[in-house]
Order: C-alpha cells, then sequence, then structure tokens
C-alpha cells in the first residue's frame, strides 16, 4: 500500500509544471524514504532528477517499494481539476496498475478522487557522481528566469562566466551582443534577494538556452536558484521545495564545434 | 556542440 497527503495541492501543480515540458512521462519511484524521480529530456541533453522526503508529507506510507510510471499529461489534466488548497492524496495498492489522486477541500465538503492508468516505462537509471564544483551561485530565481528570457532573444545558447567578482551571462547573435552581469551582493536585508558566489577557480560555460528556460518553470517553487559549474561537467540547476526537497536539472554544456 | 548528458554519467 502506498498513501501520501500533501496539505497542499498547488504544490504538486507547481511541481508538475516544473517537469512537463522537458518529460512527457516519468517514473515517480516510491520508496519509505520519500518519491523519486529522475529522468532524461526526449533529446537527452537534460535530466530532471526530484526528490520528495516522506517527511516533508502530512502523511506518507509506503509499504513496499513501488515504481510508478505517469504520463504527465493525463497527471496535469487531473491536477487542474484541484483548487490550489485542496489537500491532495495519492494511493496505490502494491503492484496496482492505476494511481488514485484525491482532492479535498479545506472544509471537507467536496471530495474528488480520480484514478489514473499507470504505464510500464523502461527508464534508464544514471548514476550521479559527487562532483567538486568549481563555482556555486545563489541568486534569486525571479532573476535568473527573467535572465534567460532576455538573452534567448539574441541567441540560442548562452554564456556563463563565473569569478569570485560576479557571474557574467553573455548571448551573441545576429542582434548583437548581450551581457548581464551580476555581483556578489554585499549585505540585504532579505537572504531571498542575495547573490551568493562561492569560487574555487574561474569557469565560463555555455549552455543551450531552451533548456535554461524550461527548468525556469520551476522558479514558482522557490525563491532562490542554485546554479553548480565546473569545467566539463554538466551544469546543475538546483530549486529547493521548501520542507519537502528539491528539483535538480542537470544540463550538458555545449562544446565547439 | 551540444552533447549528450548520458555521455557524462553512467548506465545503473
Amino acid at each position: 500500500m502506498f498513501e501520501a497527503r500533501l496539505g497542499q495541492a498547488t504544490i504538486l501543480k507547481k511541481i508538475l509544471d516544473a517537469i512537463k515540458d522537458l518529460l512527457n512521462e516519468a517514473t515517480f519511484d516510491c520508496s519509505d524514504s520519500g518519491i523519486q524521480l529522475q529522468a532524461m529530456d526526449n533529446s537527452h541533453v537534460s535530466l530532471v532528477s526530484l526528490t520528495l522526503r516522506s517527511d516533508g508529507f502530512d502523511k506518507f506510507r509506503c509499504d513496499r517499494n513501488l515504481s510508478m510510471g505517469m504520463n504527465l499529461g493525463s497527471m496535469a489534466k487531473i491536477l487542474k481539476c484541484a483548487n490550489n488548497e485542496d489537500n491532495v492524496t495519492m494511493k496505490a495498492q502494491d503492484n496496482a496498475d492505476t494511481v488514485t489522486i484525491m482532492f479535498e477541500s479545506a472544509n471537507q465538503e467536496k471530495v474528488s478522487d480520480y484514478e489514473m492508468k499507470l504505464m510500464n516505462l523502461d527508464q534508464e537509471h544514471l548514476g550521479i557522481p559527487e562532483t567538486d564544483f568549481s563555482c556555486v551561485v545563489r541568486m534569486p530565481a525571479m532573476e535568473f528566469a527573467r535572465i534567460c528570457r532576455d538573452l534567448a532573444q539574441f541567441s540560442e545558447s548562452v554564456v556563463i562566466c563565473c569569478t569570485k567578482e560576479g557571474v557574467k551571462f553573455s548571448a551573441s547573435g545576429d542582434v548583437g551582443t548581450a551581457n548581464i552581469k551580476l555581483a556578489q551582493t554585499g549585505s540585504v536585508d532579505k537572504e531571498e534577494e542575495a547573490v551568493i558566489i562561492e569560487m574555487q577557480e574561474p569557469v565560463t560555460l555555455t549552455f543551450a538556452c531552451r533548456y535554461l528556460n524550461a527548468f525556469t518553470k520551476a522558479t514558482p517553487l522557490s525563491t532562490q536558484v542554485q546554479l553548480s559549474m565546473c569545467a566539463d561537467v554538466p551544469l546543475v540547476v538546483e530549486y529547493a521545495i521548501k520542507d519537502l526537497g528539491h528539483i535538480r536539472y542537470y544540463l550538458a554544456p555545449k562544446i565547439e564545434d | 556542440m551540444q552533447r549528450g548528458i548520458d555521455s557524462f554519467f553512467k548506465r545503473i
């Protein structure tokens, strides 16, 4: 028996919004420690890794490890039927071929349930090694989204250059060149507005704008985003999900032809 | 040139 309950459907809606542009379907691996999802996008350029800890749920029970392959378009249709403040419960029997998603209004006067067919997805799992990153940048998630959106107008690629002074995002194309520099913030009143750079050595890497923009669909989940970079390894873009877990996106760098 | 993400990580 698997049962997981969250106080607010809005969290699950935001999580789905953060992955459904990259993935058509995905396997949710459930165990007593929580729910994990790891999947590459269709082009195998990026990897999404979602971790939801069992202690972050209002109720969590998972008697046997369970892999639930879900069509994310179908799940989005179901979640559209929930009000943001509804409770949401996911339930499945062991070895079941369906999952039930139930919404309850705050006053318990409206209860709706949706049964969704599960899929058998033959998904590969990739082992992600620990990396000592050269640069780790923490910055406001909305600022990162804004930069990715703005620079995508100028080029398919964005160059991220990080030094101890700051981080520079550049794009160059037919229109010309765009550069956006962010300095590390001195003192800020609000932690969520800070730009913090931890640098071992400077790094310059090039990434495809369309993937960065897809990652920023996670912006509503978190006030801050963390970018971890190292030469010749994938960029890690991480959004914390408060009291519940995190979503990490890995993006392979572009290399010169 | 865009590299694939699976060229960086091992399949398990």
